[in-house]
């Protein structure tokens, strides 16, 4: 059997709108850890790593591991059903092909009950090895939003910079070219405001903003988005899910041919 | 012009 509990359920309606655009179907894994899942786009050039540890679920049960197939856009189409305020609860039997979604209003005045058929999916699982970035950027996640669309209006792909400058974002297209350069700011009133750049080296990688914009998906989730860049490898964006966990979002570099 | 690498050219399946 496995439950769980959470009462800040916007939280979850809030999950399923940040990966339901880049991904279909997924397996949720289900564990004495947490509720987790990794699940990768179906061109393979993004990947969103999620954990939401059960210590931060107020009831949390799983009597053993369990590997739940869901259609992410019909979990959100459940989810959405619920209020912002509402509790949310998660069921499933051992040996059941379903999921049962329960919504209480906080007076407990209203209490809904939704079952979604779960699905038999092949998933691909990738080894994602511990790495030491050669630049963390730190930045307020509305702004890196903005940064985002502001710049798909203008091309396709976003070169990120990262010198002792700071991190220039550009982008070039037929009607022109743009460049947003973000300094180092720590001396905010409040520490979600700030933008901090650590650097061990200087980094500059190309990325297709499509799949930049899916990830800002997840801004409404934290004050804060990371993004960690190494020479050749996938970028990390990450935004935390307020002290239960994280949304990791993995994009493989566009390269010069 | 760049090309779109794979997340599957930088880690490994399981």
């Amino acid at each position: 059997m496995f439950e769980l509990r959470l009462v800040q359920g916007s939280l979850l309606k809030k999950v399923l709108e940040s990966i339901k655009d880049l991904v279909n179907d997924a397996n949720f894994d289900c564990s004495s850890t947490g509720f987790s899942l990794q699940a990768m786009d179906s061109s393979h050039v993004a990947l969103v790593a999620l954990l939401l540890r059960s210590e931060g679920f107020e009831h949390y049960r799983c009597d053993r591991n369990l590997t739940m197939g869901m259609n992410l856009a019909n979990m959100a189409k459940m989810l959405k059903c619920a209020g912002n305020d509402d509790i949310i609860t998660i069921k499933a039997d051992d040996g059941t092909d379903t999921v049962t979604f329960m919504f209480e209003s906080p007076s407990q005045d209203k209490i809904s009950d939704f079952e979604m058929k779960l699905m038999d999916i092949d998933s691909e699982h990738l080894g994602i090895p511990e790495a030491e970035y050669e630049a963390i950027i730190r930045m307020p996640s509305a702004e890196f939003a903005r940064i985002c669309r502001d710049l798909s209006s203008i091309g396709d792909t976003v070169v990120i910079s990262v010198t002792k400058e700071g991190v220039r974002f550009s982008a070039r297209g037929d009607i022109g070219a743009a460049n947003i350069v973000c300094r180092q700011n720590a001396t905010v009133d409040k520490p979600e405001d700030a933008t901090i750049i650590e650097m061990q080296e200087p980094v500059t990688l190309t990325f297709a903003l499509r799949y930049m914009n899916s990830f800002t998906k997840a801004t409404p989730l934290a004050e804060q988005v990371t993004i960690s860049m190494s020479s050749d490898l996938p970028v990390v964006v990450e935004y935390k899910v307020a002290g239960m966990g994280y949304i990791r979002y993995y994009l493989a570099p566009k390269i010069e041919e | 012009c760049s090309s779109q690498t794979m997340l599957t050219e930088f880690f490994s399946m399981n």
